[in-house]
């Protein structure tokens, strides 16, 4: 089964999701 | 155990401070309440989601802060994230509870309390059954005197599991895992010298802090389904990667 890509979490960990 | 205190140290420096936590998630919520007209508030279920995706965000700010963690690769970080987010999610709530809660009543993220009681009797018998597993679940840790630094511990022994399938540095994350367990295991001998079997108490709530988890990440799939979650959410993108 092929896991979804985790967008947001790749995001995250890449750079900072300064939207909060 | 210099060497201990010292990683120890190194570990509760990577921690927020509980007012940072708390100040950041009443902002976020004040925030998005504002943005809504009188008559599409937000209702509690979807306040609570609101807290715990905030608490979530920050927990991945914190993993993602952690010197160990950034030695794996950005692949190994998000399947572990992937595989632990809702215990972490859990075992950040058991503690606030043991470090700032009273009995019979549950302390949110925001400061806010409420009632066990007043939870109970609106709560459906799934959520219920969760509320009070977890309220047992801080009984034990209270009895325990867990502390800080074991709180820390269990975070990071949870976070760096080798046991995660597609892990590739299984071996950094085993060493990891072993460090930290290690670390706990001088710190309650060494803080605790009369509870002998603290070290063996504390690591026999996580099976039960991952059962726990996963009854959440079922009971948030199933209101997930129900239109119930709000969308756009880290903690709704988590739970589609466990349910695909």
């Amino acid at each position: 089964k092929e896991k979804k890509t985790n967008a947001l979490l790749h995001y995250l960990l890449n750079n900072k999701d300064d939207s909060n | 155990p210099s060497s201990n205190t010292g990683f120890l140290s190194e570990l509760l420096q990577g921690e927020p401070e509980e007012s940072q936590v708390c100040s950041r998630v009443v902002a976020s919520l004040l925030k998005e309440q504002a943005s809504r007209g009188k008559h599409d508030r937000l209702n509690t279920f979807s306040i609570m989601c609101k807290m715990a995706d905030q608490t979530l965000f920050g927990l991945v700010e914190w993993a993602r802060n952690c010197a160990l963690f950034k030695e794996l690769k950005v692949e190994d970080q998000m399947v572990l994230l992937q595989s632990c987010w809702s215990e972490l999610l859990v075992l950040d709530h058991l503690c606030r509870q043991v470090a700032y809660g009273i009995d019979g009543s549950i302390y949110l993220v925001t400061g806010q309390k409420i009632d066990v009681s007043t939870v109970l009797s609106q709560a459906g018998v799934t959520l219920s059954s969760l509320v009070s597993r977890a309220q047992d679940l801080v009984s034990k840790l209270r009895a325990l005197h867990l502390d800080r630094q074991e709180f820390v511990c269990l975070k990071y022994l949870v976070l760096f599991n080798p046991d995660v399938k597609s892990v590739q540095d299984r071996r950094q994350v085993e060493r990891t895992q072993e460090r930290v367990n290690r670390a706990l295991m001088e710190h309650t001998l060494h803080t605790h010298p009369g509870q002998s079997d603290k070290f063996g108490q504390l690591l026999l709530r996580l099976p039960e802090v991952r059962s726990i988890s996963l009854q959440v990440e079922e009971y948030l799939y199933q209101r997930h389904l129900l239109g119930d979650l709000p969308c756009n959410s880290l903690l709704t993108e988590m739970l589609h990667t466990k349910h695909t």
